[in-house]
């Protein structure tokens, strides 16, 4: 009897243990969080700050949490439950029901809706010529332009990673010297559609950290723009130019979240994430995007190539490996997107 | 999910000459809002 008793009284007492332990530890995040708010208000800037919860999630099988979350989003579910699920999905996470393309109750899973498209005309691109335009809907984390040898992108004060690291060995990423670069003498006229000229790539590929005396081109900088989409933002990738998309560098990685607390406390976060790199040529130069992953969003789907699949069980995750890389056809011309068209998706598992 | 653009555009040909005839200029800031399509810099 006692013994019996003893197991009654234990297990809802660990129970109970750890449900507080869990409000303790998110009473504690939400306490963070608040004070993170009120330094940005106050313009103190956030800085890298590695902490016990970033170590802790070096340790979780992010990937395979990321596939069962996908696998549960996938199931199908009632028609007369669809609309309360997403409505709910989409009160919780800020999304506009208004603009989804079908009716909610055609949205088989919550994963289905999630990947959802838009009404035509709810994004209008912007017709300016010169004007480079947001791939995505999202928050600008940060921009601006890659000056001086290694070409570093700050992921918050106190902590930078490479664009090379980011976008891989790239054969086309240009040169940076003295954070400027000189066009070379062959111009890139109207580049889609048109076949790229070989000397543009010779030189590139070929040209040592000295540049030639200023051409009679105009000089060329190499910027960056960083965007953060949320949970219930709309995760469908879009072409910010008209360009020629020439290689796809898969990268299989890991899958830490990429929330604000993320970004501030774990090393590397987007060089480490899985991440798929479109990398091409636009009227300017080089040009290329980086779609990179987390827990709850392990797939990243290219309308450019369909069979592409993301965040597959069993891959080695070695950063030494290289990415898995596929140089798109006609070789030197690639494939032609014009500005606004749909590139990639980004989706659950 | 987050997305990294990288791209070369124009720039003022020397530090003296300003105008921004030809050179790129961003017109986002930071923790801005954006959606697919709006300009991110000209």
């Amino acid at each position: 009897g006692t013994n019996s008793q003893g197991n009654s009284f234990v297990v809802p007492g660990a129970t109970v243990a750890t449900i507080l332990m869990l409000g303790a530890l998110h009473a504690r995040r939400l306490y963070d969080d608040k004070k993170v708010q009120e330094a940005r208000e106050q313009g103190i800037e956030i800085v890298f700050k590695p902490d016990l919860k970033a170590s802790f999630l070096q340790l979780l099988p992010l990937r395979s949490i990321s596939r069962f979350w996908g696998s549960l989003t996938s199931t199908e579910l009632p028609v007369w439950m669809r609309p309360y699920v997403y409505r709910a999905w989409a009160r919780a996470f800020h999304s506009n029901l208004e603009e989804a393309a079908r009716p909610l109750d055609e949205y088989a899973s919550l994963r289905d809706f999630f990947v959802h498209t838009l009404k035509e005309g709810s994004r209008p691109i912007d017709p300016d010529p010169r004007c480079l335009v947001s791939p995505v809907d999202g928050t600008i984390l940060r921009y601006g332009e890659l000056k001086g040898a290694g070409a570093m992108i700050e992921q918050v004060k106190g902590f930078s990673y490479s664009v090379s690291s980011l976008l891989g060995e790239s054969s086309f990423l240009p040169m940076i010297s003295e954070g400027h670069m000189q066009e070379d003498s062959v111009k890139q006229e109207k580049v889609p559609g048109e076949k790229i000229k070989k000397s543009w790539w010779r030189v590139s590929l070929a040209s040592p950290k000295v540049w030639e005396p200023m051409s009679a081109h105009p000089m060329k900088g190499l910027f960056y723009c960083v965007i953060y989409l949320r949970p219930g933002d709309y995760h469908r990738v879009h072409s910010a130019v008209d360009w020629n998309v020439l290689v796809r560098r898969h990268f299989a990685g890991r899958l830490f979240p990429v929330n604000e607390r993320a970004t501030r406390t774990i090393r590397n976060l987007y060089v480490q994430n899985e991440r798929v790199v479109l990398e091409g040529i636009w009227k300017e130069g080089f040009m290329a995007i980086a779609a990179i992953g987390a827990t709850n969003i392990g797939s990243i789907e290219l309308c450019i190539e369909p069979d592409l699949r993301t965040n597959l069980p069993g891959k080695k995750l070695m950063h030494s490996e290289p990415p898995e890389e596929r140089l798109y056809e006609p070789k030197g011309v690639g494939l032609m997107l014009k500005k606004g068209d749909e590139v990639a998706a980004f989706n659950m598992g | 999910s987050t997305v990294v653009l990288i791209f070369q555009a124009p720039i003022s040909e020397s530090p003296l000459k300003k105008d921004g005839s030809s050179e790129f200029r961003f017109c986002v800031g930071a923790g801005d809002r954006v959606r697919v399509g709006e300009a991110l810099g000209r």
